[in-house]
């Protein structure tokens, strides 16, 4: 059983600004 | 039938008419009878008797002028018409005839019929920059040394095909009337028989404009004896047919020459080339250099391949050289996502969709890597697979991996389950 799209929003970006892609 | 094509299409070795380039032609001259009237009389021979018949040259008169158009107008030897010479235009006074062919010719022959006794000395030039700059094509004189420093006669090796010789023959004084000049470019020189492969005669035999000389009258030595005045009324330069046979010169590329939108002559090119002689490749048919058409081959100019995606090449000798002379063409500017020498793969970020073939113009999709779940954006050029972090999966990286799950940390998005 594979996993669901990687939600973007369950993830914290408080470091990683950066990396963070454009909404 | 296009004579620059055989039957079945494939490209052959194609040439202008052998044609008289300076027909109708407008000659441009130094000196003209005429202007003001003046006396000029004829000279004729019966045994040891000579005898003078005199007339008027008359610009303004049609019947009695002998302008230079009279060169170069139809040469018809029931009614010849002659180009006239102010009289006694003795040396260092030169009278000179220049045409211009108005584009590059491969001359084969320069002929000058006289109505006049031929000249002792003269010189045709030949210039291939629109009058610039003149070379000797050919001297003629009684006396070459003295004349033009040159040897009478000199033989012609293939070390100095290309420089003028001078001769002594067709200058003598008779006939009085009728006599011929005819230069041939390429008689006595050793590569004529292989002018395909001789890019010194083929340079040789080029002109864009061709200028006589004449040095020197011939005189019966009276012109300063009981009544010279008459005497010098006979002496003069007197032309009735000048012609330059030869070729449009298109370099094996154009079976004619035609006029361009400004009036200028230019060869109609075929076999991909361009230019006014087809003396190069047509843009975007770079994949080998250009060459002259030979009886053998017509070396027409390849298009590059660029499989549909550029508009523009480039040639490269090294690569060329490499292909072992076959391929030199690199395309500039693929589009739709396409890279190479060809086109022929898809640029970094994206992959090729192999139900499309290379020509597509969608053969290349984007990767569309994962920004957090893919540790790169370039994905495998033929699957298309992006570079997955650890406990990712998918082709782009999207997706948790079984046995992992979503975490926090966009670093390692995807954790084992404990």
């Amino acid at each position: 059983e594979v996993n669901p799209t990687l939600d973007m929003t369950l993830f914290d970006w408080t470091d990683y600004e950066d990396l963070k892609p454009e909404s | 039938p296009d004579p620059c094509y055989d039957e079945t299409g494939n490209p052959r070795r194609c040439i202008p008419d052998f044609v008289n380039s300076a027909f109708g032609k407008e000659v441009r001259v130094s000196s003209t009878c005429g202007k003001p009237p003046s006396r000029y009389c004829v000279v004729a021979e019966k045994g040891d008797q000579r005898s003078r018949t005199c007339h008027v040259c008359d610009s303004t008169d049609p019947k009695k002028g002998r302008p230079p158009a009279f060169l170069t107008d139809l040469n018809n030897p029931h009614n010849l018409t002659c180009w006239q010479s102010e009289s006694y235009p003795q040396a260092p006074q030169n009278v000179t005839l220049t045409l211009s062919l108005g584009k590059k010719f491969e001359v084969t022959y320069v002929s000058l019929q006289f109505c006049s006794p031929r000249p002792e000395s003269m010189v045709i030039y030949k210039s291939m920059d629109y009058g610039k700059a003149w070379v000797p094509f050919q001297f003629y004189s009684t006396q070459c040394r003295k004349m033009f420093g040159k040897a009478n006669k000199a033989p012609i090796t293939k070390q100095n095909e290309q420089e003028a010789i001078c001769t002594d023959s067709h200058t003598d004084m008779h006939p009085l009337t009728g006599g011929l000049i005819a230069f041939s470019t390429l008689d006595g020189r050793p590569s004529a028989h292989d002018f395909d492969n001789s890019p010194v005669l083929q340079d040789w035999v080029t002109a864009t404009d061709i200028k006589v000389v004449f040095s020197r009258l011939h005189t019966f030595g009276d012109e300063n004896e009981d009544d010279p005045e008459l005497a010098r009324e006979s002496y003069y330069y007197a032309v009735s047919d000048l012609q330059v046979g030869g070729r449009c010169k298109c370099n094996g590329h154009a079976s004619r020459c035609i006029r361009d939108r400004d009036g200028h002559l230019v060869c109609d090119c075929k076999h991909h080339t361009a230019g006014p002689e087809c003396d190069r490749c047509k843009p975007f048919h770079y994949d080998r250099p250009w060459q002259r058409a030979t009886a053998r081959e017509a070396n027409e100019c390849v298009a590059c391949n660029c499989n549909l995606h550029a508009r523009r090449c480039r040639f490269n000798m090294e690569l060329f050289k490499l292909s072992g002379r076959k391929s030199g063409g690199v395309c500039l500017n693929c589009r739709h996502n396409t890279a190479g020498r060809h086109c022929h793969y898809c640029k970094e970020g994206y992959y090729r969709d192999m139900t499309k073939p290379i020509t597509h113009r969608k053969a290349c999709k984007a990767c569309d890597c994962h920004p957090v779940g893919a540790a790169g954006k370039t994905c495998n050029q033929t699957t298309g697979q992006c570079p997955c972090k650890d406990g990712v999966t998918g082709i782009t990286c999207n997706r948790c991996a079984k046995g992992y799950q979503q975490s926090r940390s966009p670093i390692a998005p995807c954790i084992k389950i404990p």
